[in-house]
């Protein structure tokens, strides 16, 4: 399972939260206007958290950020 | 599978029960309007809810809360 | 496999059945109306009972509680 | 696989026979009208019998108990 | 794999017959109308017979019994 | 994967023929009519004969056998 | 992976060829006219001959032998 | 996976080619017009070769051989 | 995965190159005009190179070679 | 699972992030317009950026990047 | 999961990248104009390259490089 994230304005955050008994974030991803980042889940994020004005596409359709 | 939360007010909550014999939140993940959160069933989480007005998107369709 | 249920009221209850020999009730999570809560079937819970106006939906559709 | 029962009048009963050699009754849950339940196949229930009228819907579609 | 099965008479009989080398009956489930009887193959059953008027609902579809 | 048969007529039969070198006759299920028998492939079968008038029903369709 | 294979005259073969480095008969089932058999791929049985006029139905449709 | 081949003249041949490092022809099955034969990939087999008038069935659909 | 592969010219070459670090190639069949030869990705054919005037088949659609 | 990248002008990035707990660039393709890189996620790469105008074809479907 | 490219002038390149750590061109395949190659994904390929005019078939449609 994967996201497609696209920024649609400067400053979009796609941020990973740590898979297990804690829930932090490990890292977080920015994003200029028009560009793309595709995330998978993984042994180490089982949450992704987006920030700021951005499409997100996964396998149940499309959602927006603002 | 997973859930792909989109906030439409600030303060929405997503909350993480445990797996197992006992049945508690052990994380709490708050939420401002227009934030997505896409969250897993894992090892740790076996029941999502969602307090505050908010798009729930599964694969079994939309659905909000509010 | 999961199953979304909204709450439709105050007062809805979703209850894990035990897995195994004996069948149980192991946990019984209250919900307030709006609220929106996503279960999995697990180790522990092979049958669940909702009680209350709500909204069930499954990979087999939508029935509603009440 | 699981089966979707709900109950459109007071004392339906959802009845689980044992898997293995013998087929007995291991469990008869109790439902009032408008509740639903929700029940697997299990490593302890290979046959599943409801009595009363009630909805039921699994894989193959939806059919009445009357 | 399951049957849906619903009496639509009284004294319907759902019969599992032995999975191996020999085949044999080994349970004879006994309905009355109205009531729904659903059944898996299992280690222990290859074969599945109806006897009496119902409806047998399968991934292969709707039968009727007479 | 399994072959849903409705016997048309009194005295249809259905032949398990064996699994492995040989192909024999290991039983032989005769049906009355109206009589449905719902048969897998196993173990011990690897192929099925029908003989009489009987609609055969697989995931390739409907066949009638006369 | 199975065949179902309807006979549409007398005297109609169902041949089994031998899997593995030789490939040779190892069974003909004959079948009378409206006989149905439904023959399995095999640990013994990888190709199968179909003389004589009959309906062939598999996964890729239907096809007739004459 | 497999082929399904309908000869549509006498004569026609269905080659069965070696897997692994080296490619060569390991049988060879005649058929005669009308005469139908299903074929696998398997152990020994991993290419097929036609010659001759024939109709070949498979899951990209079907393709005559001349 | 397979290829379906119908020559529309004589002299056509199907091309095996190998699995592995290096990438040669390891056998080419010809076909002449007519011809169809239906072929594998196996331990030892990683990518397939298709030479003269042929007709495609594929699970991603038809495509021809000239 | 794999992306199709199409760079519709000189320049476009293709960039691998590391898997594990680090998130890091370990490899950053360029692409001239008109060239197209198609890229699985791998036990090295579980989430992948571009920068530059591009075409984006994954399961999910087309974005562009620009 | 594999790609058909059709090359649709004279010195297309179809470049596999190595799987793993370091990501370096393996191999060059050149394509004449009409000449089809198809190409897997695997242990030595995790990335493929296609220059100059050609048309690339995936799961995911049709895209043409130029
Ligand atoms: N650490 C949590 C992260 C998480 C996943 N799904 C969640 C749903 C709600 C809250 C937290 C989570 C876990 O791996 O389970
Ligand atoms: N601890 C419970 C949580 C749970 C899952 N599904 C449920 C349904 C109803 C009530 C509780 C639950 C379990 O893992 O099984
Ligand atoms: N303890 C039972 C619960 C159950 C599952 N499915 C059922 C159907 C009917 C009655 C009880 C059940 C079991 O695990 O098998
Ligand atoms: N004890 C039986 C129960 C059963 C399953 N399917 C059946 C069909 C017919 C009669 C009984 C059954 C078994 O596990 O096999
Ligand atoms: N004992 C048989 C029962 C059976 C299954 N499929 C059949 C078809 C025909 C006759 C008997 C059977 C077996 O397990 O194989
Ligand atoms: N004994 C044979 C039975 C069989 C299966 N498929 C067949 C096709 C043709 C003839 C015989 C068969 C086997 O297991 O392989
Ligand atoms: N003995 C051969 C039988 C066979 C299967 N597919 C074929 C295709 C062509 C010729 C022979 C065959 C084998 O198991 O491989
Ligand atoms: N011996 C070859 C046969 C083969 C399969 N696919 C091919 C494609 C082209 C040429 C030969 C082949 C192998 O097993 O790999
Ligand atoms: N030897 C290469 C062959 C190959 C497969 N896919 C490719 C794509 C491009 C170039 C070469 C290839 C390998 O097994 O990986
Ligand atoms: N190193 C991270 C990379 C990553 C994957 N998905 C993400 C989502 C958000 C942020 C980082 C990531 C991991 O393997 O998990
Ligand atoms: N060596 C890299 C190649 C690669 C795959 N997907 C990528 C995406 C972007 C950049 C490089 C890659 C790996 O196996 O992971």
């Amino acid at each position: 399972e994967y996201l497609v994230i696209k920024a649609e304005e400067n400053g979009v955050q796609v941020i990973g939260l740590t898979r297990g008994e804690a829930t932090k974030f490990h890292h977080a991803e920015k994003l200029d206007q028009g560009e793309v980042l595709v995330v998978q889940f993984t042994n180490h994020t089982s949450a992704i958290k987006v920030k700021g004005k951005a499409k997100i596409i996964s396998s149940h359709g499309e959602v927006s950020a603002d």
